[in-house]
């Protein structure tokens, strides 16, 4: 998951680096793919409040990591309509002390769910829809199991 | 070639799953 999901971040084009699992924990990626799943939502108030310079410090990762999950959760509850519920969320600790991939994977997990929701989500879908049918599968099953846990 | 009838029945589901992704509605009421 986590390897498809980096992939599928990649594709948004920020201006943060975005190759390695290191270059995602500092939440900064995370937060300009929000940025640009909904500029209006995100706003630069929203995203001014992400710290771009933080280094190896985790505990600025950990902050920047809360701030992005928080971000797109009430996203879904707000604008998409839906609360998720019963899904594992990410250990944004793990992510920001130790890199751990796979927490990672669940967070990009839940912003491939906003992007497949938003109001441009045809953009989004149809470069998914553009890249490998293993990574294609993969992003189906991700989105199915966050499907799985939605309530409107 | 039972292999390509795998490949073709994968890329039909995919297809469809993200067509239907492209179909649903969303949105929060009001």
């Amino acid at each position: 998951l986590e390897s498809c999901a980096m992939r599928h971040i990649q594709t948004f084009g920020v201006e943060a680096p975005c190759k390695t699992v290191e270059d995602l924990t500092s939440g900064i990626v995370m937060a300009q793919a929000l940025q640009k799943i909904d500029l209006v939502y995100f706003n630069d108030a929203w995203i001014s409040r992400v710290k771009p310079e933080v280094g190896d410090n985790w505990r600025l990762k950990i902050s920047n990591l809360k701030k992005v999950l928080k971000g797109a959760l009430d996203y879904n509850q707000e604008i998409l309509g839906q609360h998720i519920d019963d899904f594992t969320l990410p250990d944004v600790n793990l992510i920001g002390e130790h890199s751990d991939a796979a927490e990672l994977g669940r967070m990009l997990q839940l912003i491939l769910g906003c992007a497949v929701n938003c109001e441009q989500k045809q953009e989004y879908i149809q470069t998914i829809m553009m890249m490998e049918e293993s990574v294609q599968h993969v992003v189906m099953t991700a989105i199915q199991e966050l499907m799985s846990k939605e309530t409107p | 070639d039972p292999n390509m009838k795998a490949g073709a029945a994968n890329e039909g589901v995919l297809a469809n799953f993200f067509n239907s992704l492209l179909s649903k509605k969303t949105g929060a009421p009001g």
